[in-house]
């Protein structure tokens, strides 16, 4: 959640609507 | 070339060495932020002129602009991530008050984001050992 | 710091969409040819009266633009493979792959030429398998180096070493050292 709201805050939500989110499940190791 | 300013944002990381803290780059998000937009617009214009009109030939050129705009996303979210990470190796290798020269690389959603970090460190270790809690973060080398 | 820990970029075919190193390797440039007309894009040729890009122009694009574009269906670019993982170099390295400098040939010989697998073609099983017996060959000697060079400079070992063989180097060379200070008493 913390992490979130900091992506959030400093960068998606000044991006194009389709682009706001990602998912942070793309930051755990394949 | 679009994306260029994008991928300037990560290679300053790269730079910088087994995990120090570069000041962070207001400038260098802004034009990448400024840069989608401009491609988000200019997609949207040719959208809607490929669904009025039929100009199905408009499609490569959707798709290449739509291919920047993900390249963006990724190059800004994986900047500010591995910021994160650095940030949170230094409650580990500072303790919980970071030198003043660190603290002044970091945007204040940054410092938000180390305090809620600190916060959750902290309440974690209070649930471990009993009552007293458990400090995970001394004695980090094993006993002689 | 010991406590920094990145995302490690993809294995094999497979990218982490966090890793700055897979975010760099898939910036390196691929030889393709535009196969339609892309409209208002012209910055190729300034001087040109369209602002378009012409079907068949030639072009360096970088991985990720190449991989977002392709589409065996619907053909927008096709992807040349470049020089180094063509027949005339996997001969080469057939016969002896330590010979080759994949620094300058590279620096991502293993991860572009993993990533050149997205793009059909008939010598994909043989573009495979060159880049995982080149692996093989080579694996030996950076392992036997990264074991024996202790406290020394290192980088006439690793100048031709490309960035998946230097990070195994490092692996190879952090576990030494380690083994060095708990040896001498220092690791706790």
């Amino acid at each position: 959640a913390n992490t979130e709201t900091y992506l959030k805050s400093v960068a998606l939500k000044h991006m194009p609507p389709n682009l706001q989110a990602v998912d942070l499940g793309k930051s755990v190791q394949k | 070339m679009f994306c260029e300013k994008a991928i300037e944002l990560i290679r300053e990381l790269q730079r910088a060495s087994d995990g120090q803290l570069p000041a962070f780059n207001e400038d260098g998000i802004r034009q990448v932020l400024e840069e989608m937009k401009a491609l988000y617009e200019q997609n949207q214009t040719d959208v809607n002129e490929a669904k009025s009109e039929g100009r199905s030939d408009l499609i490569p050129t959707i798709k290449f602009r739509h291919c920047c705009l993900l390249r963006n996303q990724r190059c800004i979210a994986a900047y500010l991530y591995d910021r994160l990470l650095r940030i949170r190796s230094l409650r580990w290798e500072y303790g919980s008050v970071l030198p003043t020269s660190i603290r002044f690389h970091m945007c204040a959603e940054e410092l938000e984001w180390f305090n809620q970090y600190k916060k959750s460190l902290a309440t974690y270790m209070r649930s471990l050992g009993g009552d007293e809690g458990l400090d995970v973060t001394q004695d980090m080398q094993p006993p002689k | 710091t010991q406590s920094y820990l990145p995302v490690p970029p993809g294995v094999g075919m497979e990218e982490n969409f966090l890793s700055l190193d897979d975010i760099l390797l898939s910036q390196e440039k691929l030889p393709t040819r535009t196969e339609c007309v892309f409209p208002r894009l012209g910055f190729v040729e300034k001087t040109s009266d369209t602002r378009d890009i012409p079907e068949g122009t030639k072009m360096e694009m970088p991985l990720w633009l190449a991989k977002g574009l392709y589409d065996n269906k619907r053909r927008l670019v096709s992807v040349e493979q470049p020089k180094i993982y063509r027949q005339g170099w996997r001969t080469v390295f057939s016969a002896d792959p330590n010979v080759v400098d994949l620094h300058k040939m590279g620096p991502y010989y293993y991860g572009l030429g993993s990533q050149l697998l997205h793009f059909d073609s008939p010598e994909n099983p043989e573009i495979a398998q060159t880049v995982l017996q080149t692996y093989i060959g080579r694996f030996r000697r950076i392992m036997d180096s990264s074991q024996n060079a202790y406290n020394e400079d290192t980088s006439a070992l690793v100048e031709r070493l490309d960035v998946l063989e230097r990070s195994l180097f490092r692996t190879g060379q952090i576990g030494l050292n380690d083994f060095q200070r708990w040896e001498k008493g220092q690791a706790s």
